[in-house]
């Protein structure tokens, strides 16, 4: 199972759709203070679940969504899209390819999607429970934050070698 | 439960040693349980300690060595349990060119298992990657995708 | 006293707004005092605009942009009351090269008040320096100073 | 009055005599990982008077003595030398130059010398009051603690406020 492509449009500094496709192995994404490089990483958390807005650096739901610049007008919608291989069975669902698309609306609303199909966020944050993929996990080490691991209490580390069990 | 917590401590804690020794040529390192010896509520704390040198507080070490600690705990958690996919948002910000490249080279061995999409500024890096796309804040306001010359990047 | 602190903020937001907008080519700033209208307890807050984009909570800025944001705080306080000695440590590790250059043609105007003491592993801060020194770690385990040739740095 | 001279030895890493001159203006510091940089910067806040162990990456006295290495052994005494050129009269003495000396001793003394004679630790921190390197000041931004300013609660902010006043 891995991610074959990301779709971005009007989350955060991604006014114009941004589509990259990736292989298994490692990517790489380079790029300017501010390009948007860790905007991306705040998409997939964002497209997987994630509610913390604290998490995706905001502080209101309006941050999330494209605020606007000197030559463009906000916008009222921000979407991401994630799209997995699936041959491996990796996502517990009987499909080869997996698309979940996100939406928040500058109104407060927001959509879900697992194939096409309209479905909760709790779905989709089930979905990825058992990939290591979720809140709790080491999949995402946030810019700045690599050394944190060093600083946590003895007990707080703990919790990482529950999650390898 | 407790037996599965101990199979997964012991090997973590190997692949911590073998993960340390990797990163940094040498030396050796720990991972401790701490207050009570039981399992389910033990501490993990971590030791560390460089080629050459004497066991220190992990405080005394420089910040790029701090770095590499950090990340060969990482490196044994995916060692011992690999996710699909992992996200790494500069984390060889800290690293010299020589640390860098032992990082890079065991990042290729656990890429085998798991995807990785990385976020750096070094040259090293992206040489190693099978994709590769670089951003640009356009002029507008937006970000945009553009073409990358790797002799130009760094 | 109050009519002092009520100067120095008038003269530390003045360059606040200036520096900002040297080091980011444009945009704009300002510190804008919280809670109480009374100095003797008022906090002081953090403002910034990106050149181009709308006002924003700090939190939603760049890696690099805090930094170069945190930097102009520190710059403006130097301008409003000059330390003779400024120690930096990697300050400028968050920056891309732009952002960096910018950032030390401002350090070289500052630095005919102040002695600067920066560490980096950035090439074009070497080249601006009066003093240059290079550290390595010995095989013995003790820091030794050694000769740099500035094409191979970086 | 600007630092002239650094004289490090058997602080921290520094088991070989290490002397630094330096200049006004800009100084630049380079080296890999583990090298010593950012003992360079310790070195000068504990001959300044810095005594909080914390705030140098320790946690005993013993830490910031040359703890020994497969090659070399342990050392009983750090010693820091500060030369400063004071042709303005920056610092309130009436020297030319100014050389300030802290000693530790593995034994837990410590001795302090102004210009060669036997001073208190207090009398160091005090000459150096009004110069802005003191403890509160703005004169040393440590590793990965650029961004501190912007995450400090409004009224921690106005300190430096009143220090620039
Ligand atoms: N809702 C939004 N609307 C418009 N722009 C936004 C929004 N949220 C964030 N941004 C912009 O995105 C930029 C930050 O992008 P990001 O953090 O991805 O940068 P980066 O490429 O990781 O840079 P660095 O190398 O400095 O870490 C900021 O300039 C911010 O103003
Ligand atoms: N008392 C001591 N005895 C011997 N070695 C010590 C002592 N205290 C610290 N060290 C060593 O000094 C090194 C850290 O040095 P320092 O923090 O100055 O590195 P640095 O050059 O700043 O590196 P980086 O670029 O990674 O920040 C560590 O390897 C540590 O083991
Ligand atoms: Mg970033
Ligand atoms: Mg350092």
């Amino acid at each position: 199972m891995y991610l074959e492509r990301l779709t971005i449009q009007g989350f955060k500094s991604f006014a114009e759709r941004l589509e990259l496709v990736f292989e298994p192995g490692i990517s790489a994404i380079v790029g300017p203070n501010g390009s948007g490089k860790s905007n991306i990483v705040d998409a997939i958390r964002w497209a997987l679940g994630e509610q913390s807005l604290h998490a995706l650096r905001g502080e209101r739901l309006e941050d999330i969504i494209f605020s606007g610049s000197d030559h463009r007008r906000a916008h009222g919608l921000a979407e991401v899209t994630l799209t997995f291989a699936n041959a491996d069975g990796g996502l517990p669902v009987p499909y080869s390819e997996v698309v979940i698309t996100r939406r928040a609306y500058r109104s407060g609303s927001s959509e879900f999607l697992l194939n096409g199909v309209p479905c909760r966020l709790r779905d989709i944050q089930e979905l990825f429970w058992d990939t290591g993929l979720g809140r709790e996990g080491y999949s995402f080490i946030g810019q700045g934050r690599v050394e944190e691991v060093l600083n946590l209490k003895p007990e707080e580390r703990r919790v990482f070698l529950e999650q390898a069990a | 439960v407790l037996n599965r917590l101990e199979d997964t401590y012991a090997k973590l804690r190997a692949n911590f040693q073998e993960v340390f020794k990797r990163l940094f040529g040498g030396g050796q390192a720990d991972l401790v349980l701490t207050g009570t010896k039981d399992l389910l509520t033990a501490g993990v704390d971590i030791w560390a300690q460089l080629p050459g040198k004497k066991m220190q507080p992990l405080s005394l070490l420089s910040g790029g060595e701090r770095a590499l600690t950090a990340i060969a705990f990482l490196f044994a958690l995916l060692r011992s349990k690999s996710t699909y996919l992992c996200v790494l948002d500069e984390i060889d910000a800290a690293l010299d060119e020589a640390n860098a490249a032992r990082f890079l080279n065991y990042l290729e061995e656990l890429a085998q298992d798991t995807q990785f999409i990385m976020i750096t500024h070094r040259k090293q890096a992206m040489l190693r990657a099978r994709s590769l796309y670089g951003l640009a804040m356009g002029a507008s306001g937006a970000s945009r995708l553009v073409s990358i010359r790797l002799e130009e990047a760094v």
